[in-house]
């Protein structure tokens, strides 16, 4: 339906931005490396379903695919970063103090409640959807201690939290088209674009009308 | 309803 395709479409657009923003400007300035690295385990963590080779279309695994491999991608480039530019790597590193057990533990703890099915590979697609929901906390606690970010920073959060807000409608659509209701993911869903939604406010109010992303 | 388990979404 529209809203996956558009929701999917604004992933791959997230990505496209945070490759040029690194590549282009060469810095990483006021992008967390730790959000980045939650990704790969996000990703890593719920697409071990490629392993079953049991695949659903090739759309889905092609996906799965660049979205692991991006991800993994990020956090070398960013690395890199150590040697080419160690002025803005050591900046970053000393913004990017989120303590991200805080999220891993309770994460694992959650998915051992919450699952559809006490297997391997469902625990680990359970925590996977529940560290998605929480994985750009690192970044938006950085963006609010600096209290201003890049424009293109901006574009690329804001375009990462329409990815999730965009699955909502694609979840009513899917109660309504097959009576699907996938309670995990619609929860986990809502909880993320929740936490964006202070991120939205602001992005609305100042990137979308041409001034800066500053924090009031 | 049906909660199905197989994960096609990304």
């Amino acid at each position: 339906n529209i809203f996956r395709i558009l929701a999917d479409l604004s992933h791959l657009a997230s990505i496209v931005i945070l490759l040029e923003t690194i590549r282009k400007a060469r810095q990483i300035d006021g992008i967390s490396l730790k959000t980045q690295i939650l990704y790969v385990l996000v990703f890593c963590t719920r697409y071990l379903d490629l392993l079953t080779f049991r695949w659903t279309s090739l759309y889905n695994t092609l996906m799965k695919f660049f979205f692991i491999g991006t991800s993994v991608y990020v956090v070398k480039l960013m690395q890199d970063c150590k040697l080419t530019n160690p002025v803005s790597y050591k900046d970053m590193m000393f913004r990017d103090t989120f303590q991200i057990k805080y999220l891993l533990g309770p994460c694992a703890l959650l998915a051992l409640v919450f699952n559809y099915k006490f297997t391997v590979l469902e625990l680990c697609w359970s925590f996977s959807i529940w560290l998605e929901s929480v994985a750009i906390l690192p970044q938006l606690f950085m963006l609010s201690r600096s209290g201003k970010a890049s424009t293109l920073t901006t574009h690329y959060i804001f375009a990462l939290g329409l990815y999730r807000a965009l699955y909502i409608p694609n979840w009513i659509w899917r109660y309504y088209s097959e009576n699907r209701l996938e309670k995990l993911s619609i929860f986990t869903g809502l909880l993320q674009t929740a936490l964006y939604s202070d991120f939205f406010y602001i992005y609305y109010r100042k990137v979308m009308k041409g001034r800066g992303f500053e924090l009031p | 309803t049906t909660t199905p388990l197989e994960h096609d979404e990304l």
